[in-house]
């Protein structure tokens, strides 16, 4: 019971960092925001939580793969459309 | 081309799902551009099991990572009929595949196509119309604190790291826009999307665009 106490009440700690450093790093992106509406704002979130390489090992795991340059050769009309 | 076009409008699209702590983003992406041209070409929009393609892609590596042309590679040269979600729900965490016989429903394609369009996203608008819904691998490291509006900094070319899928676009006010269906919940972002802004290859979104034909 203690060890489980102990180990829950790190994790808090541990996401409270997390959400300190989701603050700072949250006001430095706002901050090229011309306020118009259509630049990108941002926040706090369901990830903020998590810090940036946690983030990253949890969610962003595609690879990307060696794909040819689209020419004006290729015809889409002769490629099956959906 | 029209100026804004969403295949959302055209009742294509299924619903925005939540990959949960799983790095799937890559199966997502392929099974959302299957489930909608699917919809296109049959007429019937359903959810397909992402579940299958996570456990049973071995090219791919499950929850802890995958490729969209991989992805798309493996349905296209086996023949894999994708299940109905509800048959083979998602479990967040890589399982042992399950077969289905061939006489069940399913979903298989007959090819798919997959093209760097760095530079060319105007083009880009065009096999979006032609084609269906398109897969695409961005970086998304500054999309952890997204909330809203046109992304057009913080992101990257070059450094691809999350697989989702363009259902449309709008230029029609000062910054024309991608709008992009995400895998992390209808809770994040604009009801799950986020928008790209179209012209310069933010976040590398032109770089691995992918599309599947049935």
């Amino acid at each position: 019971s203690f060890s489980r106490h102990f180990r829950s009440s790190q994790q808090e700690e541990k996401e409270e960092a997390a959400k300190w450093e989701s603050i700072l790093r949250i006001r430095r992106l706002n901050s090229l925001s011309n306020g118009d509406n259509t630049t990108a704002f941002y926040g706090m979130n369901q990830f903020s939580h998590l810090f940036p390489e946690e983030f990253r090992a949890i969610y962003l795991q595609s690879k990307s793969s060696k794909v040819p340059k689209f020419t004006p050769e290729v015809r889409v009309e002769e490629i099956d459309k959906p | 081309l029209p100026a804004k076009f969403d295949w959302r409008d055209k009742g294509i699209v299924t619903k925005v799902r939540n990959q949960g702590v799983c790095g799937g983003c890559w199966a997502f992406s392929v099974v959302g551009i299957i489930e909608s041209v699917h919809a296109i070409k049959r007429n019937v929009l359903e959810e397909l099991s992402v579940q299958q393609v996570i456990d049973c892609s071995y090219i791919n590596s499950g929850c802890r990572g995958g490729s969209p042309v991989g992805a798309l590679g493996w349905i296209n040269q086996t023949r894999v009929k994708l299940v109905r979600d509800s048959e083979y729900h998602f479990q967040a965490e890589t399982g042992l595949c399950r077969y289905f016989s061939r006489a069940d429903f399913g979903v298989s394609i007959k090819g798919y196509a997959a093209y760097d369009l760095s530079d060319q996203e105007d083009k880009m608008k065009k096999l979006l119309l032609e084609w269906g819904p398109l897969a695409v691998v961005v970086d998304a490291a500054s999309w952890q604190d997204y909330l809203g509006g046109i992304i057009q900094y913080h992101c990257s070319s070059g450094e691809p790291n999350h697989a989702v899928l363009i259902t449309g676009y709008d230029t029609t006010g000062s910054i024309p826009f991608w709008i992009v269906k995400n895998s992390w919940g209808p809770a994040w972002g604009i009801d799950g999307y986020v928008r790209i802004k179209i012209g310069s290859n933010v976040c590398g979104i032109a770089d691995e665009v992918s599309a599947a034909f049935l």
